[in-house]
C-alpha cells in the first residue's frame, strides 16, 4: 500500500521529522503514538497527500504524487483515501448531510446510491436526527463523528485518521473502533494516530514517534 | 462559589438541558462526565457566563449575571474566571505569547509583572521556545496547552475547563492535571468536563450528565 524512505520535514529552522522509514501493507491496521508535538500529524499529512513539501521519497501504491497537480490529487483523495483531521475541518456553513456527501461529489455513482451511502453512515456513527444541523449546532464529539463519517462514506481503500476518538467518551469510542475494525476486516488499510493506548490495541501494530523520529517499540521512547 | 437551580436550555425544539440543580463550594474540584452530545459543554457555557439564554436561576458568588452588560461580563471573565474551550478558540493571527496575555489586558498589574506571569505559565505547560508561533504552527496538543495557559495566567478564582486533556498524550495530561491540582490546593475552584476516567480521579467529586439531566452517580447513567 505505501512505502516511506528517509523522509524529513522542516518548518523554517525547526526539524519536525527526520529519517522516517515506514512500510504499510495492504489491509494492515497501524497505530501511531507519541507525545504531543512529536510529529504525528506532520507525518500523516504527508501520507494523506496533504503536504507535498518534504525530503525523501513517499510511494502510495508504488506511485509518487510529489509532482501531481491539484485536480489529480483531489480525485485520488476522493476515491482512494479517507482522511479524519485532528481538528475535523468541517465546512461550517454546510449541514451534517452535506459535509458527509463531499467525497461523493467526484464519484460517478448515481444520486440514489449516494443518498443511501450517506444515510447509512449517519446512522452508523449515531447521528440520526442531526442531518440538518450545521457544525456550530453540534457537540465536539458529534462534529468528530461527522468527520469520521465523511472519511468512510465512499469506502476508500485507505483511511488515515488523526486521533479519531479524541473528543469521544469511552462508549462512543468503542463504537467508532468497531466500525474501523469491520472496515479493516473487509480489506480497508487503516493508519491511525492516537494518544489512547486502549484505542491503539485495536490496531495490528503500533509505531512510536518521539522528537520527529520513528521507533518500532515503546521502550525506546520511554524517558 | 456557585449555585444552579432548575436550569434548562433548548435550541429551538431540541431540549439540551432540563431540571439541572448543582452547587459547587469555594475551593472544590468537580469533574463532569457523560456521553458525547449529553449536554456537558452546554452546561459549562452557562456556568462560564458565555451563554445567558437559559431558564431557571444561576448564581455565581451569590450574584446573577443574567442582565449584565457585555463590558461587565468581560471584566469578570478576565479577573475571576478562566475558561478552557473544547475547541480552544485561540486568536489565529496572534502568537502564543499574545494569546496567553489576553486575560491580563483588563488587569491593572504593571507591564513587568504581566510579562513575568506569561513567561512562567508558558514554561509550566511545556511550550518554551514556541512563544512566537501562531496557532497554525502548533500541534493540536500544543494549541490546547496555550488555551490552558491563557485560562490560568491571571490566577482566577474559578477555572472551567472543557476536556482540557482531550488532545494530549497520557504523560502531558498528567503534567496538566498536576498544575490543576496545585492551583486547587492553593484555593482555586475547578470545574472540568472530561471523557477520561483517569483524569476525573484528580477531582474531589464527579457528576454525570445523560440526555440533558444531571446525576450524582454513574450507576444511574449506565445503560
Ligand atoms: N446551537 C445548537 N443548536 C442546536 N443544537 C445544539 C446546539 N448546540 C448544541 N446542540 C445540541 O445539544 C446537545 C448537547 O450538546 P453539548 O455540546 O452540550 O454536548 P457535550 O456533552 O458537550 O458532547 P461532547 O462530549 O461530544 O462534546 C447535542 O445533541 C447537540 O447536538
Ligand atoms: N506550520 C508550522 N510551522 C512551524 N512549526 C510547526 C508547524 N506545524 C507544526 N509545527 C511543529 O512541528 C512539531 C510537530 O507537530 P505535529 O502537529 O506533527 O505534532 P503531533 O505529534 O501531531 O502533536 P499532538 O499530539 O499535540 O497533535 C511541533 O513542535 C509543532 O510546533
Ligand atoms: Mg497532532
Ligand atoms: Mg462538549
Amino acid at each position: 500500500m505505501l512505502k516511506v524512505t528517509d523522509v524529513g520535514k522542516t518548518y523554517g529552522k525547526f526539524t519536525a521529522l527526520e529519517n522516517i522509514n515506514l512500510e504499510v501493507a495492504d489491509g494492515e491496521f497501524l497505530a501511531i503514538m507519541g507525545p504531543s508535538g512529536s510529529g504525528k500529524s506532520t507525518l500523516i499529512n504527508i501520507l494523506g497527500l496533504l503536504d507535498q513539501s518534504y525530503t525523501g521519497e513517499y510511494l502510495l501504491e508504488n506511485k509518487s504524487y510529489k509532482d501531481v497537480n491539484d485536480n489529480q490529487l483531489s480525485q485520488i483523495r476522493g476515491d482512494e483515501l479517507g482522511f479524519v483531521f485532528q481538528n475535523f475541518k468541517l465546512l461550517t456553513t454546510y449541514n451534517v448531510y452535506e459535509n458527509i456527501e463531499v467525497p461523493l461529489i467526484y464519484s460517478k455513482k448515481e444520486q440514489n446510491k449516494k443518498r443511501q451511502l450517506v444515510a447509512d453512515v449517519i446512522d452508523k456513527v449515531g447521528l440520526k436526527g442531526k442531518e440538518k444541523n450545521i457544525p456550530s449546532e453540534l457537540s465536539g464529539g458529534q462534529q468528530q463523528r461527522v468527520a469520521i463519517a465523511r472519511a468512510i462514506v465512499n469506502r476508500p481503500k485507505l483511511i488515515i485518521a488523526d486521533e479519531p476518538t479524541g473528543a469521544l467518551d469511552s462508549k462512543t469510542s468503542k463504537e467508532i473502533m468497531d466500525i474501523f475494525t469491520k472496515l479493516n476486516q473487509a480489506g480497508t488499510t487503516i493508519i491511525m494516530v492516537t494518544h489512547d493506548s486502549e484505542v491503539a490495541e485495536y490496531a495490528m501494530r503500533t509505531v512510536y514517534i518521539r522528537d520527529g523520529r520513528l521507533y518500532n517499540d515503546e521502550k525506546s521512547v520511554k524517558n
